[in-house]
């Protein structure tokens, strides 16, 4: 069975809320190392990876493997009913028809608890093979966020051009053109500003902004985003959470007719 | 710029 507790309902409410746009029913795979998650969105361009860790859970208990299938909107209704603060627990049982999940105050004698039924869901797994990306950029997620939301006005796609000089947003559309370039950037009282770029060789990419806007309603989850980009592979978009979990998103990069 | 390719042709179906 599976029974794992998260200190703070928050956490889980901010990871489905960063994705419940992109993917509908997804499996929970969980078995002794956490909850897994990995699903494209309907036109194949997008994939959600998350990854919470047994480390994120205290207490954790899954004895088998088990895929809980699960609407996401269903589980949004659900989780609304949760304060953030609440600790939350999910429970499962070896061959589960629900998921139960609990909600418990902390500072009073409330508990609410709640079932939502589970979905056969056959779905496509990928293999993501590690990669060594050419361009690495860490930046702050809110940064990230605005960059995007500010050239979606103008078009619908970005290009991303990373090169020793920086890295470089751009886009072009009907009204005129824009851009942003950041370069590194060390902020010692304020790490989270920071700005690092890695870069093996020079990449330039571009992107749909509707995808990029949509990953980044997880910048709530992290102060800080992880661009990966190598040439001719999907972009990888990376919040990190506490205890090696995370939450990633990979977008396929678009082509020159 | 207009297409865009599906993740398939990056990652294989596993």
């Amino acid at each position: 069975m599976l029974e794992a507790r998260l200190e703070q309902a928050n956490l889980l409410k901010k990871v489905v809320d960063a994705i419940k746009d992109l993917v509908q029913d997804c499996n929970f795979d969980c078995n002794d190392s956490g909850i897994a998650l990995q699903a494209m969105d309907n036109s194949h361009v997008a994939l959600v990876s998350m990854m919470l860790k047994s480390e994120s859970f205290s207490p954790f208990r899954c004895d088998r493997n088990i895929a809980l299938g699960i609407n996401l909107t269903s589980l949004t209704k659900v989780l609304r009913c949760a304060a953030n603060e609440d600790i939350l627990t999910l429970k499962a049982e070896d061959a589960p028809d629900v998921v139960n999940l609990v909600f418990e105050s902390a500072e009073s004698d409330r508990l609410s608890e709640y079932d939502i039924k589970l979905m056969d869901i056959d779905q496509e797994h990928l293999g993501i093979p590690e990669t060594e990306y050419a361009a690495t950029i860490s930046m702050p997620s809110a940064e990230f966020q605005k960059i995007c939301r500010d050239l979606m006005a103008l078009s619908e796609s970005v290009s991303i051009e990373c090169t020793k000089e920086g890295v470089k947003f751009a886009c072009s559309g009907d009204i005129g053109s824009g851009s942003v370039t950041l370069r590194s950037h060390t902020n010692v009282e304020k790490p989270q500003l920071n700005v690092e770029i890695d870069l093996s060789e020079p990449v330039a990419l571009t992107f749909s902004l509707k995808y990029l806007v949509n990953f980044c309603k997880a910048s709530g989850l992290s102060e800080q985003v992880r661009l990966c980009l190598s040439n001719e592979v999907p972009l990888l978009v990376e919040y990190a959470l506490s205890n090696n979990s995370y939450l990633r998103f990979y977008l396929a990069p678009k082509i020159g007719d | 710029y207009s297409q865009q390719l599906a993740l398939e042709l990056y990652f294989y179906l596993s």
